[in-house]
């Protein structure tokens, strides 16, 4: 974890 | 996306649709915590900074253009607007808000994904996501007469929590690289602040009588 793309959630 | 994300995601939406209608058709946020819609627009605003910066699907920016438009202008009926306002239960909203602000800031310079403006403020909205819905239990606490609406509203806000606990898990099997320690513990201790009202909104609905918290 830890990626920009990672906070995909609301 | 996974069905229990999507079913969290459309459980939030519907809360807000619910609380919507509360104040926008019958113009009433009797029961309402400003408090609690106070830090969920702070909570949005940090979190869904980089909106315009960061693309990551076209569902993902208009949920987060509807959950931004949606909150802010919550807040600005139970202030401004002339009728609702009016309907607002400021005594019994006493909730001290702005001092979860600091600490949960505090916490998310401490504990990070990365030390970086974004990743801090995320985690700030994780935090304060978190402890956002205590003025308004506390209200609901205080309040004799909880509408129909209000505990509808409180229970999707609720079951929003828990359907994303089982996204997590179903992402934790199905993507080994998905791990948000984070937003998992900040997101059970949510949860669990729910666990009584949730207890008394199934017991009043089970036995057909009116939602009361015991204060």
């Amino acid at each position: 974890g830890g990626g920009d793309d990672d906070h995909d959630e609301l | 996306m996974n069905a229990f994300r999507l079913a969290g995601d459309m459980t939030h939406l519907l809360s807000v649709v619910v609380l919507l209608l509360k104040i926008h058709t019958i113009k009433s946020c009797a029961g309402i915590s400003l408090k609690t819609q106070e830090l969920y627009a702070l909570v949005f605003a940090a979190r869904y900074l980089d909106l315009f910066i960061h693309f990551i699907s076209l569902y993902n920016t208009v949920m987060k253009l509807v959950f931004l438009a949606s909150s802010f202008s919550i807040v600005w009926y139970m202030r401004r607007h002339k009728i609702v306002r009016r309907t607002y239960d400021k005594d019994h909203d006493t909730f001290r808000h702005h001092f979860l602000v600091l600490p949960c800031l505090a916490l998310a310079l401490l504990i990070n994904e990365r030390f970086t403006f974004r990743e801090v403020m995320w985690a700030f909205s994780i935090y304060l996501e978190a402890v956002a819905i205590l003025p308004q239990l506390v209200l609901l606490q205080r309040t004799r007469n909880i509408d129909n609406l209000t505990g509808q509203y409180v229970f999707f806000l609720g079951a929003y929590r828990v359907l994303y606990i089982l996204n997590w898990i179903y992402r934790y099997f199905t993507e080994p690289h998905f791990v948000h320690w984070i937003s998992w513990v900040a997101g059970i201790v949510q949860t669990l602040l729910y666990a009584d009202f949730f207890y008394y909104y199934i017991m009043s609905w089970k036995n057909n009588v009116k939602l009361e918290l015991p204060a």
